[in-house]
């Protein structure tokens, strides 16, 4: 999972 | 999440709703630029389209969907219904010279060359400068209604929020995006200006807001 699917914030 | 990045949400949802209802309820845009908000609605469309690839929490994906609404329904009230009360001779800041270096950098600059992460990237890097359309609007109008500042107030406080949530969640987790720590560092300096002229003359009962 690259960074994009972590982004937790708006 | 931590206080810092929830009141930043709120102060952002805030601004949000404040713009649209003062356009929807004076049934004018006056000295707002169309400019700064048809960027915005591309920040959002551009950074939320995990909305349908990824669940992160009914928290995100409902700030998320409000926001794109909001967004794009206040773009609506100015170019189509109010559109009569829309200065376009004062919003005249070029925006391709804000979105060819945006969206040139993205390319360079990413974490991954991927259309997601690209288009996410172009959203951190498009919002630290949608705003200077409205900024330099009222600079060129050389004033601005109580309202319109109380906006850009509660704009400019979420990201200055942001920060303290990076570094609360750098001390806690070990988390730090790069990206979009520096983004917002620029985007909450080119507020400086105003947040000094806020708090010396909004806030001292002036009313609006009179440039120097």
């Amino acid at each position: 999972d690259g960074p994009a699917s972590g982004k937790d914030e708006l | 999440m931590n206080i810092f990045r929830l009141l930043g949400d709120m102060c952002h949802l805030v601004a949000i709703i404040i713009l649209f209802l003062k356009i929807w309820r004076s049934k004018s845009c006056a000295g707002i630029s169309g400019k700064s908000q048809v960027l915005f609605a591309l920040v959002f469309t551009t950074r939320y389209l995990d909305l349908f690839t990824s669940f992160i929490s009914v928290y995100n994906t409902v700030m998320k969907v409000v926001f794109l609404v909001l967004a794009y329904a206040t773009v609506y009230l100015i170019y189509l219904r109010f559109r009569s009360t829309y200065n376009s001779e004062s919003d005249s800041f070029r925006v391709e010279f804000l979105l060819v270096p945006v969206a040139g950098l993205s390319f360079l600059e990413n974490y991954a060359f991927a259309p997601l992460e690209i288009l996410w990237t172009f959203s951190i890097y498009l919002e630290s400068v949608a705003i200077l359309p409205q900024l330099f609007m009222i600079t060129k109008t050389g004033e601005a209604e109580s309202i319109t500042t109380h906006y850009l107030f509660f704009l400019g406080l979420y990201r200055a929020l942001y920060l303290a949530n990076w570094v609360w969640r750098y001390h806690t987790e070990g988390f730090f995006d790069q990206i979009a720590v520096v983004s917002g560092v620029v985007q909450t300096i080119f507020y400086c200006d105003f947040f000094y002229l806020y708090f010396t003359k909004v806030l001292r009962g002036s009313g609006k807001m009179t440039l120097p």
